[in-house]
């Protein structure tokens, strides 16, 4: 299993639509003090199925939308998508944030209800996404809930 | 039950010795808070770099606690493997030294696991095959690919 | 006493609005959460970096946080001066630009303030006068002066 | 008023005695991970009057205390001073920690109740010390209370 490409489009601070390909290894993304890097972070936390706006810095869903200024009118959707390649087959999960709130899933361009969504996403993540999506500011989080996360992950794998 | 609970016990302490000998260039022990009560006890780690004596993970250095996290999390990843891996700036606390440390440990993370890493951090940069930057102008955010050496 | 009240309180706000252009490049505006009712009425700080509308200080950036809050300690010594101010790695998040808007900062604020500052960034430490290196060797912490010319 | 020279002797990670001066302008600390630069920071906040060894990351205040190694054997007693210049006047603060987790404090080598010694250190630095001393850590905590501190600041001030 592994992520082809990351696309963006009407996502915080990208409102054109925005392709990144990812590579089998290592990818690196850099740029100065707030050009968009974490917001693409958060892209990819949301297409993997982040349940809360507040963990994306939004106070609610629609805060997510590229909110327009001077130069670009505000966006009237965002939208995430992950393409996955898993034994020679790829698959798209998609997101979209409408201006009421609403979050829609899709796989494969096909809407898809939030149960059997993370149903899909949960086969991804067994163990949830906590310990493979991380940024500086979850180090204290790490080291205080290792004790605990430690003990369920060594009792559910005996 | 008690014994494949052991097994898998032992097997991730030795997982994370071998990523602390690397990584943290220290000690980490994991041990059971209540040795005669195994299956319900509450495990407690503790922490000291090598040459230290104190292992309280409290008086550990804003550097330090970034590569027991990081240990943690690469430890975690070898009992129990996820299929890709997104860091954000975690290596912002470490100095050239552990910087290096980190950019040798994720290169060989990489054979087995995808990595996607934001950083400001020039040596973990070089470490990537595929360089990204980011750039914003009047609010909007765009995309460019790199070549390492208009870097460097 | 209201009068008093929004003397100072406009005096802050002009403090900041100063800070805010040299360091942030934004705007930081300073609000009554009731203006109906000035003398009780708790603050709103919203923040914003030039060219970006968006105003919620929970969307600025990890860099942008860290200089809105050098900011605010910045305009709160104006309004209230301290003797001498110790900085931890405050500079930790800053891209190279914003560093040397930092450094600039700080180099105009040592006329008036005493700095001593702990820092892991090049540039920060070009700007001292009297400059250490801390080493540790068996758990035993050292100090040394050090030369600038040693170090770049 | 400012600071001349800070000394520490048995604290944290500095068993020897350690002077270090200070400029009048900008004095900078480098080092690696876990030599001991937020140990010297520490070292100053102890000495202007820390009240909780759990700001100074112990657990009591014989934590502080350094703790000995194959080198060397634990210290008897942990002590921080700063030598202050006020008017052409100079004058020593100094704390010590004792291992029965005991604080005595000093001034120009006098002992001084802590009541005594709050009054002076209050008047170096009358607003506290909060915004004059501060790590990469507190910035969150700066900006969630600005709001209140800035509404303290003008009304005392007013
Ligand atoms: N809904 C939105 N519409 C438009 N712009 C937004 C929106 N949400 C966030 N932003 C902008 O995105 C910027 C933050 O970007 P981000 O946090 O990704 O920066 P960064 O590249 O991670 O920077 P740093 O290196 O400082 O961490 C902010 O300046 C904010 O104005
Ligand atoms: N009471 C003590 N006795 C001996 N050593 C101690 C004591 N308290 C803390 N230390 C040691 O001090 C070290 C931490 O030092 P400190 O936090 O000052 O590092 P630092 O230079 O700030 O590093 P970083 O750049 O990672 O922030 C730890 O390794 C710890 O072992
Ligand atoms: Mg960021
Ligand atoms: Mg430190």
């Amino acid at each position: 299993m592994r992520i082809k490409k990351l696309e963006l489009r009407g996502f915080k601070s990208f409102p054109n639509k925005t392709e990144i390909v990812i590579s089998p290894r290592i990818t690196i993304v850099v740029g100065p003090n707030g050009c968009g890097k974490t917001n693409i972070f958060e892209g990819i936390l949301f297409a993997l199925g982040e349940k809360r706006a507040e963990n994306l810095r939004g106070n609610a869903w629609q805060d997510l939308i590229f909110s327009g200024n001077d130069k670009m009118s505000r966006s009237g959707t965002a939208e995430v998508a992950i393409v996955l390649e898993e034994n020679d087959e790829e698959f798209e999960i998609r997101r979209k944030i409408y201006r009421d709130g609403r979050v829609e899933n899709y796989i494969n361009g096909e809407y898809i209800s939030h149960v059997k969504w993370n149903d899909r996403i949960y086969e991804i993540f067994p163990q949830g996404k906590g310990y493979a999506l991380f940024k500086n500011e979850d180090i204290e989080r790490i080291i205080m809930d290792a004790p605990k996360v430690l003990k369920e992950l060594i009792h559910s794998a005996a | 039950a008690k014994k494949r609970f052991f097994n898998l016990y032992n097997n991730f302490k030795e997982n994370i010795k071998e990523v602390a000998d690397n990584l943290l260039k220290g000690d980490i022990q994991i041990e059971l808070e209540n040795p005669d009560d195994p299956l319900n006890s509450e495990f407690v780690i503790k922490a000291s770099p090598f040459g230290k004596r104190v292992r309280a993970i409290a008086l550990l250095s804003g550097g330090e606690r970034a590569l027991l996290a990081l240990s943690i999390i690469f430890a975690l990843h070898q009992v129990s493997p996820v299929p890709f891996c997104v860091l954000d700036e975690v290596d912002a606390a470490l100095d050239d030294a552990n910087t290096l440390r980190f950019v040798e440990f994720i290169k060989k993370l990489s054979y087995s696991t995808q990595l996607f890493i934001i950083t400001h951090n020039k040596r973990t940069m070089e470490s990537g095959d595929i360089l990204y930057g980011v750039s914003m102008e009047d609010g909007i955010s765009r995309v460019f690919s790199l070549r390492l050496e208009e870097i460097s």
